[in-house]
């Protein structure tokens, strides 16, 4: 059986050819035919499905462009805390982590959740040190920021200001 | 939000997502990328997801079983599946999208706003990506 595929995806959201420009529609299909190109070459050479998803969307994470890893959003109060899981179809076998604030590519500690713990989801600090404790490449919180969310996380407070509930999810744009 | 979903040449599938989260968000919140049935899924029995958008609503509807469970128990494709769960998530008033492959290796995704950043690549030299829903 020779057939494989790979499907990815970097977010959702109001994308038009009027809020993306010319250089920016370049600069994201080529991250995302980066991320292609990582998954597809573990599947063309017979690599496992995990393996696959897990090189495709690291290289999503460490592209600036897109909302995970470096690159992601602000939280309310100024910091990145970062979510990721990840499922192999044949064992549902899964791991997950969130709230995650020192690993490169929270990908890969959702594998070492999934494949080095007998839990599913691990939170917060708990996470961070069992990223530590599995060797991962740990980075300073200050890592994942860009100044394109900084502002947005700005815009963002400005307009809660305006509606009065900084929580307001409706003012919220991921 | 981002995620890739994968059927290797053993016949297995797999999925993941990572994520920043909303700007904004709450400190402490949590949406359903890190909720397997929500945000991520993989069962070799229907398919595997990915999914990107209002996490609120992706939990409240466990998005990702929703569509295994349409494959599962009421033989709805892939496509058909995803569609009709990003309808209703749409309906609800949430916003979002999913990627998708079966274990035979038919891919799709559906999504409920203007545009998605998708790929795709296939063993028959299929290689396509988007940003706009037009496209």
């Amino acid at each position: 059986m020779t057939d494989w595929t790979l499907v990815i995806h970097g977010g959702s959201g109001a994308m038009s050819r009027d809020t993306i420009s010319a250089e920016q529609d370049g600069v994201q299909r080529q991250a995302l035919s980066r991320a292609l190109q990582a998954g597809k070459a573990v599947l063309a050479s017979s690599g496992s499905a995990v393996d696959a998803v897990e090189a495709a969307v690291a290289v999503l994470e460490d592209d600036p462009g897109f909302n995970a890893g470096h690159g992601a959003v602000f939280n309310a109060a100024g910091s990145i805390e970062l979510d990721a899981a990840i499922m192999d179809g044949r064992t549902l076998e899964a791991g997950a982590v969130c709230g995650t604030t020192r690993t490169r590519n929270p990908v890969r500690l959702a594998r070492a959740v999934m494949e080095r713990s007998p839990h599913v989801l691990l939170q917060g600090s708990g996470a961070d040190e069992f990223s530590r404790d599995s060797g991962l490449d740990q980075v300073e919180n200050s890592y994942f920021e860009t100044d394109e969310r900084r502002m947005q996380l700005e815009r963002m407070r400005e307009r809660a200001a305006g509606s009065g509930d900084v929580f307001d999810i409706d003012v919220k744009f991921g | 939000t981002v995620g890739a979903v994968a059927r290797d040449t053993s016949g297995n599938i797999a999925a993941a997502t990572s994520t920043g989260g909303l700007t904004g968000k709450r400190f402490g919140r949590v949406g359903d990328t890190a909720v397997i049935g929500a945000g991520t899924l993989a069962d070799i029995r229907t398919c595997a997801v990915s999914a990107t958008g209002a996490g609120e609503f992706y939990i409240r509807t466990a998005a990702a079983s929703a569509i295994a469970a349409r494959m599962r128990f009421g033989g709805e494709s892939l496509q058909v599946a995803a569609d009709a769960v990003q309808a209703e998530i749409r309906e609800m008033g949430g916003s979002g999208g999913v990627i998708a492959v079966a274990p035979d290796g038919t891919p799709a995704w559906s999504f409920n706003t203007p545009g998605m950043y998708r790929g795709r690549a296939r063993a028959d030299g299929t290689l396509e990506i988007g940003i706009y829903g037009d496209e």
